[in-house]
């Protein structure tokens, strides 16, 4: 069905969050993360979320999801994943 | 690792390093296939209790429980999330879902940096030796982040994010990817935030070389490493029906081919594909091959896999020959048939024969190991070369160190060729790349950090680097395989790793956090790039004029620009010197001085009374008109009389 179509069209995204903009009324920065995610998809999951390497998250999104995410508010980069081999 | 401590000259300085409890602190992180936790590598008999600085875990999974690590081996962990949600579940039958390593890749660069002492290592005899890591004494934690389909970034940012908070020193990554900008390439800012807390990292530096401009990993916080070869050869003649003999070399054990000649065919004049010369799968002609030794031509398909194509279609021998790409560089494979690898201009040799004679014939002699082979090191083909396609004033790799025919601690999953038809099971394996040469570096990096806790990521990268060596001891400069002449800063950067003479560099070339912001601000980077690396808001200094060349950088980097009016011009390069040696005064040498290129250093002579003291210089160049893609390389030493100081120079007009 739709959604599994709308699936097979995800792909892994490294979301680039500025935490210092992070709105006063969140008690976690995951919390933020996750309602940013929220208002671009509704299915969309969160795979990682990072702090020590990165403020952001990594999480399936269509192109047009990414889009929107990527004009919310505090969003510095929605940025394709990378896949890196074996030398 | 047999043959590289020797070749590094760990054994004989063994009392400089230290053994004990400083040693025994340190942390390598390997991001790789897992780890084998049983090889020997890993035991950890005489070790002390885990640092207490260690916050890490050894995760269950598929085959490996907590009770598979100990006081060598202090962490495992496997990230497949991101692996799982593009490629879907991780089929267990296949791969282990969990640290354990299926592949060997990862068993083998855990083991070259950090593993135990193996008496009597060896692959099927080959290399045979006490086996060693460079940091026997270090810890070893694992992250998994690659899997059958790939290594995929968001899997290897997740480890990074682990790897720093459970408390590593050095970072190890024998993986890269294209080339990208460092705020969108995933290892370039995972290694920013290590870098910040005083981890130093160390990556591959590539095998896409000899070709110009094929590096990665690249960022200045890195550590980028090439690969050269050892003293050490694995011969296997060729010997053909007209009576002449090639050298090539194999890893190859088993039966023997019978004692006379055999029919020798063309893999070209065996098959009906278009590149049939390359064996590639399904593509040779039973009939033709039948019985005979095979001449496969390299590439494409793996050097191994060609093998297992003629033994499949029945052929008894292969000799594969390299091309163009390759040159004259053999790297030696465990073939699962008697088979040999030769170089190109023997390969043509022996196509020659070939064509004239209508009945051709040859047989292959195994030799075994050979020691002490020269010149040696030398740059290796496959090893990626510079200039660095992202920031060409950095240069890069920053130094080469031992990537071919290594032989270090392997799976008990996979076969020493890694294919899924050979079920042979080694404890060693001996396998090429800058994926070997990569650990090497992380090892002895974690000595230097055990003898020099205080020093930071770049001080450890300025000690190994301005102590390289580009010369052999007959003061002959350093050669490349892939043109069999000199090689440049380009493809080996600040020269061959000497872990002796970095413990004691005299001076070194230090780097800060804001030194790395200021060269993003350089970089002309927007505020969102820099917050993305720095995770933080960084504000450039309009005011301040911001210089690439200013990077306090152990080497040097010029470009100019044949498109501006004069086609040359003066660049200045200005650097500090930090002592980390008695007091002392420091002259500066540049050499060679070459037509259309001024170098000048002020001051020349640097003067330190005490240690951590600063001094600054700034070297002058001054070119004249060339014509586009000329190339000058130079080298600038300070010395004190017992000290060398040496930073590589690579000027380009472009």
């Amino acid at each position: 069905g739709p959604e599994k179509e709308t699936k097979s069209q995800r792909k892994t995204y490294i979301v680039h969050m500025s935490k210092s903009e992070m709105p006063a009324g969140f008690e976690q920065h995951t919390h933020w993360y996750q309602s940013s995610l929220k208002s671009a998809s509704e299915s969309a999951e969160m795979l990682y979320t990072y702090d020590n390497v990165v403020h952001g998250f990594s999480t399936r999104l269509t192109v047009k999801e990414a889009e929107l995410l990527e004009g919310q508010p505090g969003i510095l980069s929605v940025l394709p994943e990378l896949r890196y081999e074996l030398h | 690792t047999t043959r590289t401590p020797e070749f590094l000259g760990l054994d004989k300085s063994a009392d400089l390093f230290p053994e004990s409890d400083s040693a025994s602190e340190v942390i390598i992180a390997v991001l790789d296939t897992g780890v084998w936790p049983e090889s020997k590598s890993f035991v950890d008999t005489g070790m002390g209790p885990v640092p207490s600085s260690w916050k890490g875990q050894c995760e269950s999974g598929t085959n490996f429980t907590s009770a598979n690590c100990n006081r060598k081996l202090i962490g495992a962990r496997f990230f497949s999330k991101g692996y799982e949600a593009t490629l879907g579940p991780v089929d267990e039958s296949k791969e282990s879902k969990s640290p354990r390593d299926d592949d060997g890749h990862g068993t083998h660069t855990a083991s070259t940096a950090g593993g135990s002492i193996v008496e009597d290592a060896s692959l099927f005899g080959y290399a045979a030796g006490r086996a060693r890591g460079m940091a026997t004494r270090a810890r070893l934690a694992v992250y998994k982040v690659c899997w059958t389909g790939g290594c995929f970034s968001s899997d290897i940012l997740a480890a990074m994010e682990k790897a720093i908070e459970d408390g590593v020193n050095i970072l190890s990554l024998s993986l890269g990817g294209g080339m990208s900008d460092y705020y969108r390439d995933n290892i370039a800012t995972g290694a920013f935030a290590a870098m910040e807390k005083g981890i130093f990292v160390s990556c591959s530096a590539g095998n896409s070389g000899p070709s110009s401009y094929s590096l990665s990993n690249v960022a200045p916080w890195i550590t980028t490493v090439g690969a050269g070869t050892l003293d050490r050869d694995f011969p296997a003649f060729v010997s053909l029906g007209n009576r002449q003999n090639y050298s090539g070399v194999s890893l190859y054990r088993g039966s023997e081919l019978p004692g006379r000649l055999l029919p020798f065919v063309y893999a070209g004049d065996a098959s009906n594909a278009t590149n049939g010369k390359l064996c590639m799968m399904d593509t040779l002609i039973p009939e033709k091959v039948a019985g005979k030794i095979v001449l496969c031509d390299r590439g494409v398909t793996a050097r191994v896999q060609k093998g297992a194509v003629v033994k499949a279609a029945g052929g008894w021998g292969m000799v594969l020959a390299n091309t163009a790409a390759n040159g004259e560089e053999l790297v030696a494979d465990a073939h699962l048939l008697p088979a040999t690898a030769v170089g190109q201009k023997i390969g043509e040799t022996i196509k020659r024969y070939m064509s004239a004679d209508p009945n051709p014939t040859a047989t292959i002699l195994f030799e075994g190991t050979k020691l002490g082979i020269q010149p040696s090191p030398v740059v290796a083909a496959f090893s990626s070369r510079g200039p660095n396609s992202i920031t060409p004033d950095i240069l890069k790799p920053d130094l080469i160190a031992p990537g071919v025919n290594i032989l270090a601690g392997w799976s008990g999953s996979a076969g020493p060729t890694g294919l899924a038809a050979d079920t042979r099971r080694v404890d060693f394996n001996i396998i090429s790349g800058t994926s070997m040469s990569c650990p090497h570096v992380s090892g002895l990096a974690a000595l230097i950090k055990a003898a020099h806790p205080e020093w930071s990521p770049a001080a450890i990268r300025s000690a190994l680097m301005t102590t390289a060596y580009v010369t052999y001891k007959n003061g002959r400069n350093l050669q490349d395989v892939s043109t069999g002449k000199d090689s440049t800063p380009y493809d080996h950067g600040a020269g061959h790793v000497d872990p002796v003479a970095a413990l004691n560099p005299g001076l070194l070339y230090d780097l800060t956090t804001d030194n790395y912001l200021s060269f993003l601000c350089a970089l002309n980077y927007t505020s969102s790039q820099i917050t993305i690396l720095a995770r933080r808001k960084h504000t450039c200094d309009p005011s301040q004029k911001y210089g690439v060349a200013d990077l306090n950088y152990p080497s040097f980097a010029v470009n100019f620009d044949t498109t501006q009016s004069n086609g040359g011009g003066v660049i200045k390069h200005t650097r500090t010197l930090t002592n980390v040696g008695p007091p002392g005064t420091y002259k500066a040498s540049i050499s060679p001085q070459s037509p259309g290129l001024k170098i000048l250093v002020e001051p020349a002579t640097l003067t330190f009374s005490k240690v951590n003291e600063k001094q600054s210089y700034t070297v002058t160049f001054t070119g004249s008109s060339m014509p586009s893609n000329t190339n000058i390389f130079a080298r600038l030493e300070w010395s004190d009389g017992k000290h060398i100081v040496g930073s590589p120079i690579g000027i380009s007009w472009t």
